[in-house]
């Protein structure tokens, strides 16, 4: 996992994501300070207009930008589920639409128009190839709309589009779930904890765990959501059976517990953007970078 | 290193969706392995 | 920080460029992938490239330096590697030993191991894809057809695999096969590197079942279940596996372990093909002579 792609460019402290959003958000809105102060010395306004344009195009503030990207993100979920695409697609198309906008501002990039090329790279990257035509007849865009951010796209990504995600480690779990707790877990209860965990492992994707933890942290996070009492006892069977062979690389049973919880909070106190919001954050993107229509 | 850093016993597996594939004639032809399947899901999540 | 100093070869979605790392002087290749042809965007072959060196750091498997946009093409910077198996075969006055092919096919064995231990498929293994490095080390290259091994239930296409070294299951048609394509072109390589000309030299798709079961038998339900079930199966014409001693006269230079390694490879039923760690684990690598040190290969 240290050699992949994932973890050399796509895991962060949390610090260090905060610092990535206020640095890409600060460089978009230096640009539209600049245009708005240009856009003022072109043209002749009146004091009200000025104070119109002062209060409706400020540039978006980092917590508004993430409320908008966030937003358009479950689009792209919602998108790429109505196109029945398959789970672990529709996962790494929302990856690919979170990471572009951890690179660029939604001040630079209008998120709607990266919908629908962050879908369809992520088919193609997952060998589930669509061409562009039948893709922008199933989609809305059309096939220049699509293709136009492609290689913005790529490169934003830092050109990494193999992703692992939560899913087969799982599947990983529910099999040695099944060896730690031998004869003490009914399969039927197991099949149904799978199944509702594979739906929240979607949702978790949306949130910025997937740049905090591992995979694995990750689906043992929703599997301790799921049950908590079922995750502990096969934690703690698990390490203490490894912990007699006091090894240099056994994983500390604590700062595994510690990391979960972690995660596991994360995963609960994400909260979804209201449409409201969305389009309030969208029209200030909107004036700000286009004065003359406000 | 070819030493797994996990044991991959497929007899404490009961998993149904690959029980059932393992039994389809397309995949015993082409030569499809439960623990190639488990293996690859048990390495991602102890990776 | 990178030129393009000499054109060294175009293929359908890129051309390639010998050239400099200004900053160390060190030669690369540059693979300067044609973007502006393909209707789709970027191309298929492309992503794969990038997608899977991007993960994949081994001695034996060629480098992605580096990767960056220029005038709207994608450029991928690699590790210069100036020949390969095929030159080395075809080339009558270069003259080798079997200590030198052992050394090859430990060194191909690694790279196809390290790229299966990461859940990849090559699916395009075959002599011009085995690069050699200046110092003689050979490097698993073109991955313009992996692939990541699919999810149990996904079907795969079967036309995979320049055909010489496709694997029986993939010119049966299977959607559902494993990494052991990638061994059965090893094995095919092997025996080519031994003969010094190519093993089954199938004509068409049609042509290359008949040349395969004519020198490997042809393969029945006992020894691979369920292969009778092919669509393809019936128009076979029924040969029968070659005696040890046909592949003794056939494999003159080979030694009873390099046969059995080599028949390990070619086993027709894929569930019981050997894989990459058999393959390296097996005695072959383990007798005399030891495999040749790379940089001592003429």
């Amino acid at each position: 996992y240290r050699h992949s792609s994932q973890y050399r460019f796509w895991s962060f402290s949390k610090e260090r994501l905060r610092e990535k959003r206020v640095n890409t958000n600060k460089i978009a809105a230096d640009t539209i300070y600049k245009n708005i102060l240009d856009f003022k010395n072109q043209q002749d306004l009146t004091q009200e207009q000025l104070d119109v344009l002062d209060a409706r195009t400020q540039p978006l503030s980092v917590d508004d930008e993430l409320k908008l990207i966030n937003f358009y993100a479950k689009k792209v979920q919602v998108i790429s589920q109505h196109l029945n695409l398959p789970t672990e697609i529709i996962a790494t198309s929302i990856s690919f639409f979170k990471k572009f906008f951890l690179e660029n501002s939604v001040m630079q990039y209008d998120p709607k128009s990266l919908v629908h090329t962050t879908i369809f790279l992520a088919c193609k990257a997952e060998n589930y190839f669509i061409s562009v035509d039948s893709f922008a007849k199933k989609a809305k865009p059309n096939r220049e709309a699509i293709l136009k951010y492609e290689f913005k796209l790529l490169e934003s990504l830092k050109f990494s589009l193999l992703i692992h995600h939560p899913y087969k480690p799982l599947h990983g779990f529910f099999l040695d779930i099944q060896n730690v707790l031998h004869g003490k877990v009914d399969l039927n209860y197991m099949g149904q904890t799978y199944d509702k965990c594979k739906k929240k492992i979607t949702e978790a994707i949306l949130t910025d765990v997937v740049y905090l933890f591992t995979p694995p942290q990750i689906t043992l996070a929703i599997l301790m959501i799921e049950d908590e009492a079922l995750i502990t006892k096969y934690l703690e069977l698990k390490f203490s059976v490894n912990s007699e062979k006091k090894n240099n690389d056994t994983i500390s049973f604590s700062t595994l517990l510690t990391i979960i919880n972690d995660c596991k909070s994360f995963i609960q106190e994400e909260k979804s953007v209201s449409t409201d919001d969305a389009r309030k954050i969208a029209a200030q993107n909107f004036f700000c970078q286009n004065p003359m229509d406000l | 290193n070819t030493i797994p850093r996990f044991k991959l016993d497929e007899k404490l597996y009961s998993d149904p969706f690959i029980k059932d594939l393992e039994n389809r004639k397309e995949f015993v032809a082409s030569g499809f392995r439960t623990d190639y399947v488990y293996e690859r899901v048990l390495t991602e999540a102890f990776m | 920080e990178y030129t393009k100093e000499k054109k060294v070869g175009e293929g359908t979605y890129a051309v390639v460029y010998l050239g400099t790392k200004q900053s160390t002087g060190r030669q690369i290749a540059v693979k300067e992938i044609k973007t502006s042809e393909f209707k789709d965007g970027l191309d298929m072959s492309a992503i794969r490239e990038v997608k899977y060196l991007q993960e994949i750091q081994h001695d034996n498997v060629i480098e992605l330096v580096d990767i960056f946009m220029a005038y709207d093409n994608l450029n991928l910077v690699l590790e210069f590697l100036p020949s390969d198996l095929e030159v080395i075969i075809k080339d009558r006055s270069i003259l080798f030993t079997p200590a030198d092919i052992k050394s090859w096919m430990l060194m191909t064995l690694r790279g196809v191991h390290h790229c299966h231990r990461n859940f990849i498929l090559h699916r395009d293994l075959k002599p011009n894809n085995l690069l050699l490095s200046p110092d003689g080390v050979i490097k698993v290259a073109d991955f313009g057809l992996a692939r990541a091994v699919p999810s149990p239930h996904e079907m795969l296409t079967s036309n995979v695999v320049t055909r010489w070294y496709r694997a029986p299951e993939l010119l049966f048609g299977a959607k559902h096969y494993t990494s052991a394509i990638d061994i059965w072109s090893v094995g095919v390589i092997f025996a080519e590197l031994m003969l010094r000309i190519p093993y089954l030299p199938g004509q068409n798709d049609i042509d290359q079942m008949e040349v395969t079961f004519r020198a490997l038998g042809t393969p029945t339900d006992k020894e691979w279940p369920e292969v009778s079930s092919f669509g393809s199966y019936n128009k076979l014409q029924i040969y029968p596996p070659p005696s040890i001693d046909e592949l003794r006269k056939r494999f003159i230079a080979a030694s009873e372990n390099a046969l059995n390694f080599m028949c390990g490879m070619l086993t027709m039923n894929p569930k019981k093909r050997w894989n990459a760690i058999e393959c390296l684990e097996s005695e072959y690598f383990k007798e005399m002579p030891p495999p040749s040190d790379p940089s001592e290969i003429k």
